[in-house]
């Protein structure tokens, strides 16, 4: 007779997900703890979905009391590994993309029998502000009942934290109450979920397990001041997200894509959701539409405002879109860009106003100008840096890539909308984020000669509800007192606000830290560089690209990250040979390439087992 | 609230208190050509109510107006809200910004001060005194500087405004009051002749908690006789 919770003689006895958040940096370790009750020696999987923003910086295996630590090299030197792997006929992946926001960790060992293995994963991402909050996900998937399953977030923030909740997808309120606690008190705040074996159970009599979902904390931090400066040993981070301001009115043009393959559901959900989106667009704003197929058609010859019956008229307008022909990105794109371009030279929008184009595709170019490189550069000369282009890929049969590329080169983002039912959703939820600009044309400034390695300090827009983070180290770690003047550009006026910090003070004030990991403005600081770095290489072309491919790669190898430049190592001897596992990131390109990397789990007994990855 | 006017070219000042009762708007400055209006609403210490007269009396709240540019500030000992119309920004006295726009500039400094100006030539001075929290009497309250008034016009007028154009006292007749320490005088000012007391107020300009001490002449009863009218003719229905 086989304890509870022992599923082909495998026992999972413990599973922690260990969170450490200190302003907005977070720092998880997955602990998996198992023992093989059968009588052979058995596969043990191990399977973590972390955050696609996140960075994996270690991963270990325990076996019989001996660890087998990760090592973090550069990827071609692990592609070698991983050919050797090959060429004995083995790989597994062990990163892959899954879903929206997560990717997916797989490794699996060999256990020999009543021998126990620990799998500890950990992994660091910077919690961006959203809409007004916070927002750490977990993936809770144990697949099995785990006598000691828990959940433990201890959230740090010097600013003190204003609100803190916890919610499970998977388990009814009732029963999350007694599994889950949750606690703020000024800086600190805390969530614990814990469920009993009996509360882990999907129904009383039941052996399997109801945890299979989605576990999200969200949280905020006070905002007496707009910004907040934060130092520790020779790094800084400044946090910046002003309240009260009144929104800047917006000059936007959506460009829609109305070829043939949008037919059905997802013109029907563009449909549905421009529609709301019109019921949220403010009388000050100016808009139009265009819609592109294999021609390009307006719904007004020039922007309008947002009035009553401008919108009453423009809702009739959406309601009759309909699909057809194939998919003219360059003029649909140009249409759009010179109508903004209009409206500004001959004032016909409000001067203190912002511009914005936001296109919607599923599909690549195909008629027209359909070269990519040309459509860059015909938008990039278009546009001119003067506003930003935002570009919305709806599925996966598209070149992301192009859109992502596109949008970055104009100061703007590219997002994938799932083809899912709740497109429509995914599409309102984008114009929320951008539907409330309070300045535009932020510059983030420092004394001069002050700091070095500063991460990006300028941004066209600061959005409502989100905040902008900038990272730096300071030439003189001993400085009495540190400067930071933001200006930007208002809804009525032109706005400076500067952050003085009193290093005692912030000593003062920051003297819990060691509470938390002492040197995470060092690592948010490289995670912020490596993120913006790995941005910026998309765009760069020949020496520019092997710099910052250089640059990435070292910082990359030095903090410890798994990064798309970087691959983790596990290299277990036995049997005289080395048994290795490989983790990788994969691209947001690798979407549509998962069913490609496969996870080999039978091996010959002839030949040394290896764990590999096949990343983009 | 107590109102000091340094006389230029007289190297003398004279001060006035003015007490009414929390909640009472007045009519600091008011300017017809310029557009610009400044009130300030009085509130009371922890102890007093809505109808006390005897309690401390402070400016609580502090409005300026520019009608020519349809903007206005409300300064509060807790929050700024400035803007035009219904578009209005909030800001805290914990930040420190600079706020631009043609003929307009407000810088507030954290937890010290802020400047209001328009274009060069009229700019003021609000003052944050801040109190400790659990005093069982004070509150925090406010400080009204005009710092540059030379492009105001003629027709400016209110509690301050009034003395923005030069006008002539003259003090004699130097005798013992009541206080050996503050001597009575005869002021002839504005056709009135009134006893005045020598006295001192502090400007808190350069330091806010400190100040510096400004010897004066004290004008009694609201300022009476010293003042257009009488204090109540500067009280208003409300802020703006």
């Amino acid at each position: 007779s086989l304890p509870e919770g022992v599923v082909d003689g495998i026992e999972v006895y413990s599973t922690k997900i260990s969170c450490k958040v200190t302003s907005r940096f977070a720092h998880n370790v997955v602990t998996t703890r198992a023992v093989n009750r059968a009588d052979t020696a058995k596969e043990v999987s191990f399977d973590v979905e972390l955050p696609k923003t996140a960075f994996i910086t270690n991963f270990t295996l325990t076996i019989d009391g001996v660890t087998y630590p990760g090592n973090v090299k550069e990827k071609e030197v692990a592609q070698k590994q991983y050919e050797k792997a090959v060429s004995q006929g083995k790989t597994a992946g062990l990163v892959k993309a899954s879903g929206r926001k997560l990717e997916k960790f797989t490794v699996s060992v060999n256990v020999a029998a009543g021998s126990k293995v620990t799998f500890e994963l950990t992994y660091e991402e910077l919690l961006k502000r959203n809409k007004g909050k916070y927002e750490m996900y977990l993936k809770v998937q144990p697949k099995q009942l785990v006598r000691h399953f828990e959940i433990d977030a201890h959230i740090f923030e010097p600013q003190g934290i204003s609100m803190l909740d916890a919610e499970a997808s998977f388990i009814t309120n009732d029963l999350l109450g007694s599994a889950l606690t949750k606690s703020f008190s000024g800086k600190k705040g805390h969530v614990s979920f814990k469920p009993s074996l009996d509360q882990q159970r999907s129904c009383p009599t039941c052996t399997d397990s109801l945890l299979n979902g989605d576990f999200t904390i969200v949280y905020d931090v006070n905002r007496e001041s707009p910004g907040n400066v934060q130092i520790v040993n020779g790094y800084f981070v400044h946090f910046f997200a002003p309240q009260g301001l009144p929104v800047v009115p917006k000059n936007i043009v959506f460009v829609i894509d109305v070829s043939g393959s949008m037919s059905g559901r997802k013109i029907q959900q563009t449909r549905e959701a421009l529609l709301k989106i019109l019921d949220d667009v403010k009388e000050d704003d100016y808009l139009n539409f265009i819609l592109f197929s294999t021609d390009v058609t307006t719904w007004k010859d020039h922007l309008v405002q947002a009035t009553p019956a401008n919108l009453k008229e423009a809702k009739t307008f959406v309601k009759n879109i309909h699909d057809q022909s194939m998919t003219n990105i360059n003029d649909g794109l140009l249409k759009g860009i010179e109508m903004l371009n209009k409206a500004r030279e001959d004032h016909t929008v409000p001067e203190r106003s912002t511009s914005i184009i936001i296109m919607l595709t599923d599909g690549d170019a195909n008629t027209g100008e359909s070269r990519p490189e040309k459509i860059q550069e015909n938008v990039r000369n278009a546009i001119g840096g003067k506003f930003p282009l935002y570009n919305l890929g709806f599925g996966n049969n598209l070149n992301y890539n192009f859109l992502e590329t596109l949008a970055l080169e104009n100061h703007g983002l590219a997002r994938r909308i799932y083809e899912d039912s709740d497109a429509n959703l995914q599409l309102q939820g984008f114009y929320e984020e951008v539907a409330n600009p309070l300045l535009t044309n932020v510059e983030v400034e420092y004394p001069e000669n002050a700091i070095l390695d500063l991460t990006r300090n300028s941004y066209p827009h600061f959005y409502d509800g989100s905040e902008i983070v900038v990272a730096g180290r300071l030439v003189d770690r001993n400085m009495d007192n540190f400067k930071a003047d933001v200006k930007g550009h208002g809804a009525l006026n032109d706005l400076t606000f500067t952050e003085e910090v009193d290093m005692e003070e912030m000593d003062a004030a920051l003297k819990e830290q060691g509470y938390i990991f002492g040197d995470y403005i060092e690592r948010l600081w490289a995670y912020l560089t490596i993120e913006q770095l790995l941005e910026k290489r998309k765009n760069a072309k020949g020496d520019e690209k092997e710099n910052i491919t250089a640059e990435a790669l070292d910082l990359s190898l030095k903090y410890h990250f798994v990064t798309p430049l970087t691959s983790m190592v596990v290299t277990k001897p036995e049997d005289n040979e080395d048994q290795t596992s490989i983790a990788d990131k994969p691209g947001e390109e690798a979407i549509a390439e998962t069913t490609t990397m496969s996870f080999l789990t039978t091996q010959q007994s002839s030949q040394s087992p290896y764990y590999y990855v096949d990343g983009d | 609230p107590h109102f000091i006017i340094q006389i230029p070219g007289k190297n003398d000042s004279i001060c006035f208190n003015i007490d009414e009762k929390p909640g009472t708007v007045l009519r600091l400055i008011q300017d017809p050509v310029t557009g610009i209006t400044v009130t300030g609403q009085i509130i009371g210490d922890k102890r007093s109510n809505a109808s006390s007269r005897t309690g401390k009396t402070y400016f609580g709240k502090l409005g300026i107006t520019n009608a020519w540019m349809d903007f206005r500030v409300e300064v509060t000992t807790e929050k700024i809200i400035l803007g035009t119309g219904a578009e209005l920004s909030t800001f805290s006295w914990l930040d420190t910004i600079t706020v631009t726009q043609t003929g307009l500039s407000v810088t507030i400094n954290r937890k010290k001060n802020m400047v209001v100006s328009f274009g060069d030539g009229i700019s003021f001075v609000i003052i944050l005194h801040q109190v400790w929290k659990k005093h069982p009497v004070h509150q925090d309250f406010l400080g009204f500087y005009v710092v540059d008034s030379h492009r105001m016009s003629a027709q400016t007028h209110g509690l301050l405004g009034q003395f923005f154009q030069p006008f002539d006292f003259k003090v004699f007749g130097i005798r013992p009051g009541s206080d050996p320490t503050k001597p009575d005088a005869t002021m002839v000012v504005k056709n009135h002749r009134l006893t005045v007391t020598r006295g001192s107020q502090k400007d808190y300009r350069k330091d806010a908690s400190v100040g510096t001490k400004v010897i004066c002449w004290f004008v009694h009863n609201n300022g009476e006789g010293l003042i257009d009218g009488v204090h109540t003719d500067y009280i208003v229905p409300s802020l703006f």
